[in-house]
């Protein structure tokens, strides 16, 4: 499991 | 891009355009919270200041555009427009809506990603976004007349929400497992605001009533 930003969505 | 992550943002779109039908055709914004639509125009802009840095495809960066620009357009026929404004609910839209946004911003500063400029705006926006609404539900309550337009708007913008979650839920099981606390947790909180308009719009539409929430 790996903690990502959500900066490709909206 | 899936099915409901695409779903969410037409739904949100929509609302939108509903929103600005409703200003443009009634030359009414009788009902709208210009505390929440203040609220929004931080949100996106401080959201989107990656329009500068960040490049992840066409539609995002149209899509960021549009947000600003409407968000940018209602407040401004909210306040300035010299029909629109003066059907504002001024005595009804009593939210002290600055008061989200220090708490908000405490949050992004204790919970970023990443302790840098941009990230830290970027989980601010979604932060406010989360508590946004407020004012609008509040002047709902007390709104006894909610005209359909308002009543679509809100639940379309609501409906935005709940199919993001979905669209979570997807990318989690497609795409190797990957986390988003910020936005999650944000998002559902979002979601549960509307918990009691969605039970309050949706008997009122099976029952062909007019939408009433009650105090």
């Amino acid at each position: 499991l790996k903690v990502v930003s959500g900066h490709d969505e909206l | 891009m899936n099915i409901f992550r695409l779903a969410g943002d037409m739904t949100h779109l929509l609302s939108i355009v509903v929103l600005l039908l409703k200003i443009r055709t009634t030359k009414s914004c009788a009902g709208i919270s210009l505390k929440t639509q203040e609220l929004y125009v931080i949100v996106f802009i401080t959201r989107y200041l990656d329009l500068f840095t960040r490049y992840v495809s066409f539609y995002n960066t149209a899509m960021k555009l549009v947000f600003i620009g409407t968000s940018v357009a209602i407040v401004w026929y909210m306040r300035l427009h010299k029909v629109v404004k003066q059907t504002y609910s001024r005595d009804e839209d009593t939210f002290k809506h600055y008061l989200l946004i220090p708490p908000c911003f405490i949050l992004a500063l204790l919970i970023p990603l990443e302790f840098t400029v941009t990230e830290i705006l970027w989980s601010f926006s979604i932060y406010l976004e989360a508590v946004a609404i407020l004012p609008q539900l509040l002047l709902l309550q007390r709104s006894s007349n909610i005209d359909n337009l308002t009543g679509s708007y809100v639940f379309l913008l609501g409906a935005y929400r709940a199919l993001y979650i979905v669209n979570w839920v997807y990318r989690f099981f497609t795409e190797t497992h990957k986390i988003r606390w910020i936005p999650w947790i944000s998002g559902l909180v979002q979601t549960a605001l509307y918990a009691d308009f969605f039970y309050y719009y949706i008997k009122s539409w099976k029952n062909h009533e007019k939408l009433r929430l009650p105090a």
